[in-house]
């Protein structure tokens, strides 16, 4: 089992729109995935048709009053279950402040699912808080989505600091790619941008590229994948093309 | 002085991009204007050519060891001055989490400065915590930024419930206006989000509106408010009918 965080401090950047529809992409291709909101936002389970709960969801876990698979919802899209994003997500900080293997308690409670997908995708909030820290240590791959501007480009400097920070306390080394999203090359800053990522020292940029389009806003808004929704739309192609990258990357299936 | 905050606790939305137009076009008609970044991340000050440090700022006030006015950089655009953002802002959280009076620290720092300013403008994080309850609490007016998606529509919904809770924890009852961000007249999903919106029971939405453009990136790339960089631009338009609107609203000047 495989597991990939879809991370970066910036906000809207992309992440939920990639975990949800790089989740149903490698579905549709035969990977079995579980796909897990961290953020107490809940917006990959409201992006999927599942609104925020106040469900027991990944808290309840970690507090050890509920174990992970008796949260898990499943088929939330075809091949794809889901644990909820739960509104209890914003007291996971406060409840692992102080324990010992606080960065570690997501990677012990995913080994228990090791039969039963191939990969778990997860979903962080726009903050580099406990919750990312533990997406970080649980995960084989970190992809992190930028759009073309300056926030982005900036916001990959201090991640790369923070995950040095990370490597240095908790031994958190996880595999880094960027993911161009919101690419559109009829805008010279958007060329301009991915280029300088591209050329980028120590981080590579994925080759699939996802295409700024309002299709993936109405996608969410219906509570569909897009891969889904619109199965042959050049968005649906950019996805597929994420999943087979990340499925070769990672040795999926 | 009057004091408006712009919060979201939805990542990516546009606070930011809001702050720093809204501070520039405000500048322009001769109100006096200090922002403030209230965001670690210190886009805002990155947004307007000052690149976030490890200078004393917010942090440091609160703990007691600078005053506010000596954090301040003066004119990083035309007639606005600037309060960056710092790193040490992601201690605040922690700083105040016992105090007494933790959600009153703003806007008593602020109350020194009011001979200094027309207007203050607050930039918020992705987050509801206590830099956004600071921010609330202080202002006279919160405005809100949504773009058209499903996750601005939801998180509308979670804003409001969060601010009934401060109201009866902390007595804090801003005045709230959305604002169009990332409209685009001719994409449907746009015009019926936002249709839906100005319907909304509890909450008006301000006639300013902001349109889609690549030049609100293009500005942030080189460090200026689009006011500065394109004064006759249909968004520059935009920004200056937000600004008459909100000087209207709080009486500047
Ligand atoms: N390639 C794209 N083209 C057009 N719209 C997009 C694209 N990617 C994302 N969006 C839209 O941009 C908005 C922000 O995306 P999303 O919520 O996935 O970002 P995020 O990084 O998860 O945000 P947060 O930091 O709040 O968790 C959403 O409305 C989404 O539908
Ligand atoms: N009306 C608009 N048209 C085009 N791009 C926009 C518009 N408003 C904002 N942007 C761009 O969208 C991105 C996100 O905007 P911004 O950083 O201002 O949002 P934010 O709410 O402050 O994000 P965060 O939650 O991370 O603080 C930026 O790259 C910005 O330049
Ligand atoms: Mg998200
Ligand atoms: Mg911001």
């Amino acid at each position: 089992m495989k597991v990939v965080a879809i991370v970066n401090q910036k906000g809207g950047v992309g992440k939920t729109t990639t975990a949800i529809n790089l989740s149903a992409a490698l579905a549709q291709s035969g990977i079995r995935v579980l796909l897990v909101d961290m953020d107490s936002q809940g917006h990959a389970s409201l992006g999927l048709g599942t609104p925020v709960s106040d469900l027991p969801g990944l808290y309840e876990v970690f507090k050890g009053s509920k174990n992970l698979r008796s949260v898990v919802r499943k088929d939330v899209s075809p091949g794809v279950d889901l644990v909820p994003g739960t509104i209890s997500l914003a007291a996971v900080e406060h409840l692992l402040a102080n324990r010992k293997g606080r960065a570690h308690a997501l990677r012990r409670h995913l080994a228990g699912l090791r039969k039963l997908y191939d990969c778990v995708v997860l979903d962080c909030p726009p903050a580099l808080g406990l919750l990312s820290v533990n997406a970080l240590r649980a995960a084989d791959l970190a992809v992190v989505p930028v759009e073309p501007s300056l926030y982005a480009l900036d916001g990959i400097e201090r991640l790369l600091e923070t995950i040095t920070l990370l490597e240095a306390q908790y031994g958190i080394k996880p595999r880094l790619t960027m993911l161009a999203n919101m690419y559109d090359t009829r805008t010279r800053l958007s060329r301009e941008i991915f280029k300088a990522l591209e050329q980028h020292d120590s981080l590579g940029l994925c080759k699939a590229r996802i295409r700024n389009t309002v299709r993936l806003r109405e996608a969410a808004y219906r509570g569909m994948a897009v891969v889904e929704m619109a199965r042959s739309s050049k968005v649906a192609d950019d996805f597929r093309a994420l999943a087979r990258e990340i499925g070769r990357r990672l040795d999926l299936q």
